[in-house]
């Protein structure tokens, strides 16, 4: 009955054609799984694309099996800090980064298998008061920490074998960046979203900061999660974690917007707002290419086509519960869609 | 979106900036 409450039935439709389920894996020694992600892990010459899955106190590893079933190859224990996100490091193989901390992040570490002596391994990347933090293609890691006069972003590129070499620091704005997305294409631009909602635009290889943007009043507290730049301009796809669907026209989940870095000036391209019939929020969300996936406050999942701004699909909370997280799985068109007891669903969109 | 809503767009925006801004 719930389901059906929440599934207006001309969504019926969409959701049984764009999502089928794959797989399924529950960790049973997990108690509350705090996030999930696929990973590229290569053993015995085999590299496989493997599920990684986080609770507060450990971090496993899964391998795919037969018959579409999965098995877990190795379990990170941590220390007494909780984990709080994993950090993927896209195009590597055997390596990912987790953020742990209570309320904000306080350490990032690296767990990876060393083939130097045959062992799963983990190593403390870096520490301190941390506001946002994302894994850059070449093994690099790009993040934003606070002490009491300054601002730090830094990237530290890390060793196959784990070990980080010298960072490099980038110039930092006034406000606090709380996002980073890549410039796809673009291999020396990074951008952040900040804490009163500017673009900011950096050159990775001087450290210089190009450009400060603010992406207007109409799309208020803007989290960067893509960016590519196209015909002299640059596009960043946004959300908007406070998006509610009474506000769907004014307030989207996601949307597009086009910046002209020479001028500062901005325009709308898309916005994906909330389906209708979904009463709540945005809580979080991924996005891959132009899909955009969320788990809403109704409990279920909303999946977008970010280019034509709509909703294409959607996972309404099954028996077992409301879904809790929502994962692109690179590179395959696959969702990680999991749920608070550790169970984890694999759909083919 | 027009070039008149955003001003004169340069291909070589990232090249121009790296160039103008400080370092």
């Amino acid at each position: 009955d719930t389901v059906e409450q929440l599934t207006p039935a001309l969504l019926d439709d969409l959701r049984e054609e764009s999502l089928q389920l794959v797989s399924k894996l529950k960790d049973s020694s997990s108690s509350c799984a705090v996030d999930v992600s696929a990973v590229w892990w290569e053993a015995a010459g085999c590299r496989e694309l493997c599920v990684v899955t986080a609770c507060e106190s450990s971090v496993s590893l899964w391998k795919p099996l037969a018959s579409d079933r999965w098995g877990k190859v190795y379990t990170w224990q941590l220390g007494e800090i909780p984990v709080i996100q994993i950090v993927p490091l896209p195009d590597t193989c055997n390596l990912v980064c987790i953020a742990l901390g209570d309320l904000e992040i306080g350490e990032v570490r690296l767990l990876l298998y060393s083939s130097e002596n045959d062992s799963f391994k983990q190593a403390l990347v870096k520490t301190g008061n941390i506001k946002a933090v994302l894994g850059l293609k070449g093994r690099r890691l790009v993040s934003s920490s606070r002490t009491m006069q300054e601002q730090q972003v830094e990237i530290v590129s890390l060793s196959e074998t784990g070990r980080s070499r010298d960072g490099q620091t980038l110039m930092p704005p006034e406000e606090t960046v709380l996002a980073f997305a890549e410039v796809e294409g673009m291999r020396d631009a990074l951008v952040g979203t900040t804490a009163v909602n500017s673009i900011v635009v950096w050159n990775l290889k001087t450290g210089q900061l190009l450009k400060k943007m603010h992406v207007g009043y109409s799309h208020p507290a803007s989290i960067c999660h893509r960016a590519y730049s196209d015909s002299g301009l640059l596009f960043v796809v946004l959300s908007h974690p406070h998006a509610k669907e009474s506000e769907s026209c004014g307030n989207p989940a996601f949307c597009v917007i086009a910046f002209n870095p020479k001028t500062a000036r901005s325009t709308g391209v898309t916005s994906s707002s909330l389906p209708p019939g979904h009463a709540g929020r945005y809580l979080e969300g991924d996005v891959k290419d132009a899909s955009a996936a969320a788990v809403l406050t109704s409990g279920a999942i909303a999946v977008w086509d970010l280019l034509l701004g709509q909703c294409t699909a959607l996972l309404p909370p099954g028996p077992a519960g409301s879904w809790s997280l929502a994962r692109w799985a690179t590179p395959s068109a696959c969702l990680l869609a999991g749920q608070r007891d550790g169970t984890v669903c694999l759909y083919r969109y | 979106c027009s070039e008149s809503d955003l001003g004169p767009i340069s291909l070589n925006w990232f090249e121009e900036l790296s160039a103008e801004a400080p370092s």
